[in-house]
């Protein structure tokens, strides 16, 4: 993950 | 997942447990600013509008969901319980916030990843995060002291913004693809917010006093 628009995190 | 995003995200969740037990357990807000944990309760809201559309894990949506439950119960104790209403500062919590609110709209207006209803919401959420403690930083100043508990909750808070810097520049050298500089230019804003704070925190701890704040 880590792409921009993947927002992964909270 | 890297350990320093898992504590940042327990941290971030210890602070807003304490506040809430805080309030419980007292039945009382002074010393809190309803307009910061409006903005939260805002900034949580318009983050996680993919909740049903974008899967990440169990994790992420779980935590989601605890974060937008309790961010709303402090918002609905500071206005809504009968008792821990009237302990709320409302003569001291005069920050106009919604210009907060206005200016974020603003920004994520002209800078985001894309222009659609989420990317964009995503954006205002993370200028909105940057900025909320805003009208709390003031709120401590006026009333002169913090109380143990207030002072734990900003401390939580704070460490949480620690962690993501580190969970950021460990992901920057393990991941190939992460980019992600509208979060961590905003976090970074947002930590600056709180050094100020936690010189004033450290201070006072060092000396055994009550925290002040200068005016």
């Amino acid at each position: 993950g880590g792409n921009v628009s993947e927002h992964d995190e909270l | 997942m890297n350990i320093f995003r898992f504590a940042g995200d327990m941290t971030h969740l210890i602070s807003i447990l304490v506040l809430l037990l805080k309030i419980y357990a007292t039945k009382s807000c002074a010393g809190i600013s309803l307009k910061t944990q409006e903005l939260y309760a805002l900034v949580f809201v318009t983050r996680y509008l993919d909740l049903f559309t974008d899967f990440i894990s169990v994790y992420n949506s779980v935590m989601k969901v605890v974060f937008i439950l309790t961010s709303s119960a402090i918002v609905w104790c500071m206005r809504r319980h009968r008792i821990v209403k009237r302990s709320y500062d409302q003569a001291l919590d005069t920050f106009r916030h919604l210009f907060l609110v206005l200016g974020c709209l603003v920004l994520a207006l002209i800078v985001h990843d894309k222009f659609t209803f989420q990317e964009v919401f995503w954006a205002f959420s993370i200028y909105l995060e940057a900025v909320a403690i805003l009208p709390q930083l003031v709120l401590l100043q006026r009333s002169g002291n913090v109380d143990n508990l207030t002072g734990q909750y900003v401390f939580f808070l704070g460490a949480y913004r620690a962690f993501y810097i580190l969970n950021w520049i460990y992901r920057y050298l393990t991941e190939q693809h992460f980019r992600l500089w509208i979060s961590c230019i905003s976090g970074l804003v947002q930590t600056a917010l709180y050094a100020d704070f936690f010189y004033y925190y450290y201070i006072s701890w060092k000396n055994n006093s009550k925290l002040q704040l200068p005016s």
